[in-house]
């Protein structure tokens, strides 16, 4: 019950002393890589965590969870959502809902293409992107488009150029502009 | 058979929920005929049907390509025994027979399927329905259940709220992992579920804190159990981690919980998990901003929070027992015989395994000394409020005589237990810490404990070091009265002959 | 000490223990904005 107890503790580069002991329930570890995976702040604002915890352990963390959240009855059954002409909308007809989605900021049609494969919207926002002078790289799965400022340097054989151009990450959610390689057969 | 046509029923129900929204008026009417048909007419039926339900879902999942979408069949089940919860009218029976009933029955398939073959039991489905649950009912009780239109049907949903919590608690509580290892980290997982445990957190007048605590207590038990010095498993080592990561959650989210409950916590947290122990007794209500603990002018009373008792949640006169009666006397007029009875009452009949630092079993009474300490804190902190400070502040005063008394006339074990606890209370600024330090110190500087007194102090720092060494965070209290001890006049710690006889313990007395 | 049928049935717990996607709210069918139609290989396949 003594201090010379604790010497198994201090002595952790002693195998045979420190044994026992599991060191990282005694002494512990630095908690700040785990604090900092929970979400929780380094500065002095606090926040809930507990409420969009994912899971106890960091390793099994690896998506966000759908906290609670309530929609109340005056946002749901909204007319005219997206253009549509019924609610909830839709988007069935490649010929007939071209317009509607010529009338949507570029955002919109990012987040319509990624958010519905396999289906017409996506076709049409394809289309509409393209009409705004986007293209989609099909390695990359982005889309991009000139840079406005810059005037592209055409390869010698002119399957490439190289030159500067504005992306929009879909991961971060941004535009950002990037110098590039761009060989013609990676876009549509 | 019944269960074949139940199959196909249930299977009719899944392909529904594949085709229309779970509000669609065709959903009402597929119910309405469940009941009106016969199939959930009665008990039995009833039964019968989420029992089979039940079976196909989890065959389904285990049958399911684990890349595809594994758990429709468990969702849809989630979705009819929460619909159900709701268009019933509940004329013959409750809410709470409903509710207890299906659990009984999840939980009678899932022991069979726990039991039966360990090579095929997936705990992952049972997970799913059971978190199902908990997202269902918090989108139903949004706003106070405001979504539900008929009223009445309203209030009792309101009313149910926190039973429904705790209901899912104790059964949660029968999945415990000393019961189904196989379900141990689904479990922990739903333990601190974003739709369980914030709730169970926030419920009004704390309805959700018993519970809470039996939860958490099942989970340090685990821990004790299996924490065995030199041979700790991979799967015990993981368990502890998210159990540490759980708390710190509950830490930043409601410290208030882990500062009324810390009683509960301390006796059942393993005896080496110091990291741990700080976080618990680390915890700082909300919005209270923490004087320098190393500021070595620090006046602790002239700090406003100092003044004030902290709650506890859970009284611990009621773990006292036999011995309340001498306690309480001897805190009126303390005498030889009343000592001899309270001392005589902390020994234990059996050994106590523990893996302790530096010993692996007591024969005193950890729960019973710590009951002890805190009612006589508890006892100091309200006089402190009636009366003065000097009636409390006083080695003369019967809550310091009690503590010094057990000290002096224990075993070198109870005098360490006593110690130990006391160091506990040394928290956040209260009058429990503030009064614990003034205790501790002058326990540490009196002459009175005569050939003792060595002992006394090496115990006293055994017991400030051991919560002091380990990483952060480090309780306030600790530090304050660490610090104190460092700068004293009254005592050079480097003159000490138990510090100097220990090259590690002088070398770390030196640093600090 | 834990009994050998309790270390594998905890071990097995440990393998396939819940992760968040499990622990997410239930995915049952909601009206598409869009119906089905083939797409380009080379658009992402997965929302």
């Amino acid at each position: 019950f003594g201090l010379k107890a604790l010497v198994p503790l201090l002595r952790q580069d002693d195998k045979e002393l420190s044994k026992p002991y599991d060191h990282s329930m005694t002494l512990g570890a630095d908690l700040s890589s785990m604090i900092h995976s929970l979400g929780i702040p380094r500065d002095n604002t606090r926040h809930r965590v507990l409420d969009t915890f994912q899971s106890p352990w960091a390793e099994t963390s690896r998506s966000e969870v759908e906290p609670t959240f309530f929609i109340p009855d005056s946002f749901v059954g909204i007319s005219g959502v997206l253009q549509s002409p019924v609610t909830p909308p839709r988007f069935d007809s490649a010929q007939n809902d071209q317009q509607r989605v010529a009338l949507f900021q570029d955002e919109t049609l990012f987040y319509l293409f990624y958010k519905h494969p396999g289906t017409v919207l996506q076709e049409l926002t394809y289309l509409e992107l393209r009409n705004r002078n986007w293209r989609y790289h099909t390695t990359l799965r982005a889309w991009l488009t000139k840079d406005p400022l810059m005037e592209p340097e055409v390869s010698a054989d002119g399957l490439s150029e190289r030159g500067s151009y504005v992306f929009f990450d879909p991961q971060r959610w941004e535009k950002c502009q990037k110098d590039f390689l761009l060989f013609y057969n990676a876009i549509m | 058979t019944s269960t074949e046509r139940y199959y196909l029923v249930f299977t009719e129900w899944v392909r529904l929920l594949q085709r229309v929204t779970s509000d669609d008026k065709i959903i009402f009417v597929f119910i309405k005929q469940l009941m009106d048909k016969g199939v959930l007419s009665d008990s039995d039926n009833f039964i019968g049907f989420v029992k089979a339900a039940l079976e196909l879902s989890v065959y389904s999942f285990k049958e399911s390509d684990p890349t595809g979408e594994v758990f429709t069949a468990i969702d849809a089940l989630s979705k009819l025994l929460i619909k159900l919860f709701i268009l019933q009218d509940f004329a013959g029976y409750s809410r709470q027979e409903y509710l207890n009933t299906v659990f009984s029955i999840i939980l009678l398939v899932f022991s069979n399927d726990h039991e039966e073959d360990e090579a095929t039991f997936n705990e992952r489905p049972y997970f799913r329905l059971l978190s199902n649950f908990l997202c269902e009912w918090a989108t139903l009780r949004g706003h106070n259940f405001i979504k539900v239109a008929d009223q009445k049907t309203r209030k009792e949903l309101l009313s149910f709220d926190a039973e429904f919590y705790n209901i899912f608690a104790s059964y949660l509580h029968s999945f415990q992992p000393f019961a189904f290892p196989g379900f141990s980290f689904a479990w922990i997982s739903l333990l601190s579920h974003r739709m369980f445990l914030p709730v169970m957190l926030r419920l009004p007048q704390k309805a959700g804190w018993e519970k809470l605590m039996l939860l958490l207590i099942d989970l340090l038990k685990f821990l004790n159990q299996y924490t065995i010095k030199g041979k700790i498993s991979d799967a015990v080592s993981v368990v502890y981690k998210g159990t540490l990561r759980i708390f710190l959650g509950i830490s930043n989210d409601v410290p208030q919980f882990l500062i009324e409950n810390h009683y509960e916590l301390m006796n059942n947290l393993p005896i080496s998990y110091f990291q741990l122990k700080n976080v618990i007794l680390s915890a700082i209500p909300l919005k209270m901003l923490v004087p320098n603990p190393f500021d070595s002018d620090l006046a602790l009373e002239n700090i406003t929070e100092c003044q004030n008792p902290p709650v506890v949640f859970y009284d611990p006169v009621s773990d006292i027992q036999a011995l309340k009666k001498p306690v309480d006397n001897y805190l009126r007029i303390p005498s030889n015989s009343l000592l001899r009875t309270i001392i005589n009452g902390l020994y234990l009949t059996e050994y106590d395994i523990k893996g302790g630092v530096g010993f692996d079993m007591l024969t005193t009474n950890n729960k019973l000394i710590r009951a002890i300490v805190l009612h006589v804190a508890v006892e100091a902190g309200l006089e402190n409020g009636r009366t003065s400070s000097n009636a409390v502040f006083n080695t003369k005063s019967s809550y310091y005589q009690l503590l010094f008394d057990l000290i002096h006339d224990g075993t070198i074990e109870l005098k360490f237990q006593v110690i130990q606890v006391m160091i506990e209370q040394l928290r956040y600024p209260n009058i429990h810490t503030r009064w614990f330090i003034y205790v501790l110190r002058d326990m540490f500087v009196t002459e009175a404990w005569e050939e003792q007194r060595t002992e006394v102090q090496e115990i006293i720092l055994r017991s400030l070091l051991e919560r002091v060494i380990v990483h952060n965070p480090h309780t306030w209290g600790v530090s304050v009265l660490f610090t104190q001890l460092l700068n004293s006049d009254e005592v050079n710690l480097l003159e000490l002959d138990f510090i100097n006889n220990i090259p590690e313990i002088k070398h770390m007395f030196v640093q600090l | 000490e834990m009994p050998p049928k309790m270390v594998s049935q905890l071990e097995s717990s440990l393998l396939n223990c819940p992760d968040s996607l499990d622990a997410d709210s239930p995915y049952l069918y909601q009206v598409p904005l869009s119906n089905p139609h083939p797409t380009s290989i080379f658009f992402p396949s997965e929302p």
